[in-house]
């Protein structure tokens, strides 16, 4: 999950 | 963090404690779905996966546990506490489809076809219409209590002062997430009618009544 983005929000 | 995203998360929270003192205070849970409710606890167990392994941020974590946990505890006091209040008759939407819809739709869409990138895709659009059992009740009694319509309102603003969020920070940091933006605005779209009969009766004070 961390290779293309992190999800950041809720 | 910009102001959009913390309105919009204050938000949120603020809609948990209004459902939870519409319960306490009436001592009843008529007026809200179950249906819907528990829609959110899959929503929320679903996207929030990533509690298993990190990376915990303080602010996020301390959400995602209270999203899961109040989630959990509103389908609890439906369930057992206050049972007897719940319309079972009239919130009989068939959530198979929304379920469905929206699991094709994550298998389609995600950032990778992993386990969890597919649950959080799976999650988003499946929050985007989750309302929908709670507005199809509405629709079915054709009233409701005002702080059921604050608690629902105070919901649908959540998502939509994402959506000035997500603008703020393509504009400032150059970052797009297509598929919680997507999501997101159908989300929105989805409350629309809803909003508008909030903004042209219960803000002037009217029952939130709808045409017959």
């Amino acid at each position: 999950s961390a290779a293309l983005e992190t999800h950041d929000e809720l | 963090m910009n102001i959009f995203r913390l309105l919009g998360d204050l938000s949120h929270l603020a809609s948990i404690f209004i459902l939870l003192h519409k319960i306490r205070t009436t001592k009843s849970c008529a007026g809200i779905s179950f249906r819907s409710q528990a829609l959110y606890v899959l929503v929320y167990l679903t996207r929030y996966l990533d509690l298993l392994w990190g990376p915990w941020l303080l602010y996020n974590t301390v959400m995602k546990l209270f999203f899961i946990g109040s989630s959990v505890y509103v389908l609890y006091l439906m369930k057992f506490d206050y049972k007897p209040s719940h319309d079972m008759g009239l919130d009989n939407f068939k959530v198979e489809y929304l379920i469905g819809g929206s699991f094709v739709m994550a298998l389609l869409f995600n950032l990778a076809f992993t386990f969890d990138e597919v649950m959080w895709s799976f999650s988003l659009w499946l929050e985007s219409v989750a309302i929908l059992p709670q507005l199809f009740l509405l629709q079915r009694t054709g009233e409701a209590e005002t702080i059921t319509t604050h608690y629902i309102f105070a919901l649908g603003a959540y998502r939509a002062l994402y959506i000035p969020n997500w603008l703020y920070r393509w504009v400032m940091e150059g970052r797009v997430e297509f598929i919680a933006v997507f999501a997101g605005i159908i989300q929105t779209i989805v409350y629309a009618d809803f909003f508008y009969v909030y903004f042209t009766k219960v803000i002037q004070g009217q029952k939130f009544e709808l045409p017959a």
